[in-house]
Parts: C-alpha cells; sequence; structure tokens
C-alpha cells in the first residue's frame, strides 16, 4: 500500500469519526442529510459483498466492516433523531440510483465465461456502488447550500471525504505508474466525484477559512 | 475475484 491510500483511507476514517462527534456531541444531527447517510450505507454494502467471498488482507477487512457498521450506525441516529426536521434535505435520490443502477448493468467487470453467477451479480453491484459513491454526496451539497448555519464540524467532515478522494486520484496515478494496476470504471467514477467536491471545497472555503480568526 | 485483477481498495 502507497502512503497516498493510506492518507485517503485515514481521512475516509476520520470522516466517519467528525460525523459521530458531530451527532453525539451536538446531540442533534442538523445539517446532516439522511439521504447521503443512507446511500453511501447502500454504496458499502453493495461493495463489500466480498468480505463473503475474499479475502485480501485484514486491514482491509477491518475498515470494511467499520465503514458498514458506522454508517448503519449513523443512519439510525440520523433517522430516529427528532430535533431534525429534515425540512431541506429534499434530492430526489430515484435520479440518482436508478441511473447508477441501470449503468451499472451495462458497464462493469463482468466475465460471464468465467465467474458463476453469483459472482458476476457481485461485480455488477460493485459497479453500481461505485457510480452511486461518485454522487452520493449531492443531497448533503444541496443541504449545505441551502442551511445559512451549518456548523463547522459538518464543514470539516465533508473537506475530510474531499481529502479522501483526492488522495485515491494520487493513489491510482501512483498505482498505474509503477504497478500498471488500472480500474477504469473505479478512476472516471473517482474523478467524477472528485470534482464533485471542488463545488464544496469553494464553499468551505468561504464559510469555514475566511471566517477564521487570522 | 471474477475480475482480472483483485479489488484490494475500499
Amino acid at each position: 500500500m502507497n502512503i497516498f491510500r493510506f492518507v485517503g483511507d485515514m481521512s475516509h476514517l476520520a470522516s466517519f469519526f467528525l460525523l459521530l462527534a458531530k451527532l453525539i456531541y451536538t446531540k442533534s444531527s442538523t445539517g446532516v442529510s439522511l439521504k447521503t447517510q443512507a446511500l453511501y450505507l447502500t454504496v458499502f454494502v453493495c461493495r463489500y459483498l466480498d468480505l463473503l467471498v475474499a479475502f485480501v488482507s485484514w486491514y482491509n477487512e477491518l475498515m470494511k466492516i467499520f465503514f458498514i457498521a458506522a454508517s448503519a450506525y449513523i443512519v439510525y441516529v440520523v433517522a430516529t433523531s427528532t430535533r431534525n426536521s429534515n425540512a431541506s434535505d429534499t434530492y430526489r435520490v430515484e435520479f440518482l440510483v436508478i441511473p447508477a443502477l441501470v449503468l451499472a448493468c451495462f458497464v462493469n467487470e463482468t466475465h460471464w465465461s468465467k465467474g458463476g453467477w453469483s459472482l458476476n451479480v457481485m461485480e455488477i453491484l460493485w459497479a453500481f456502488s461505485i457510480y452511486l459513491e461518485a454522487v452520493a454526496v449531492l443531497p448533503q451539497l444541496k443541504m449545505l447550500h441551502q442551511l445559512e448555519d451549518t456548523t463547522n464540524i459538518t464543514m470539516h467532515y465533508m473537506a475530510s471525504l474531499g481529502i479522501y478522494r483526492a488522495f485515491y486520484l494520487l493513489n491510482w496515478v501512483y498505482r498505474l505508474y509503477y504497478e500498471g494496476y488500472w480500474h477504469p470504471i473505479a478512476v472516471v467514477a473517482g474523478i467524477v466525484q472528485t470534482l464533485l467536491y471542488a463545488d464544496f471545497f469553494i464553499l468551505y472555503y468561504q464559510s469555514v477559512l475566511l471566517r477564521l480568526p487570522s | 475475484a471474477v475480475a482480472e485483477e483483485a479489488k484490494d481498495e475500499l
């Protein structure tokens, strides 16, 4: 594992702790999009089905289990939070889920001649999870743009997700150059996903960094 | 994995 991948993973891990800290210490899920969190849970469950059939490393196994468990817990907390009206969580997620599923059915890494039926369904779900992750942040972005008063911790949560994406891009450049490793589906979707965060970082700069005492 | 290379990323 190269340093870019590791920094990316740690930033991703940090994003979970930032969000959990926000939910637990402020006892409020205001400003957190339930839709985005439910999409992330869907992403992790669909992508990490390989936990059942393939072992890569303890690092991968534990991270995957943590990502599924933490996102399930976050969805539970936000969904049951009475203080959150969710009035501004208005993104139409069917416009994300359905195209991602259709695209995954046509553009995926299945090898029908080689794999069994269940393994190929897993490949379709893997591609679906990649496409869905690329756009899953959109409901949260829409909320951030609508809400005047977003807590800094929610913004730091988003920033750590953005850093995770950026370092994964560096990781892929590194792996392509030194290992010849390259999954076009993941790379193209990853570039799209990272570009979506560019919009967030402009907001982050304006609303968080410019407010810091100089 | 079915793919040419194992998916070892998260």
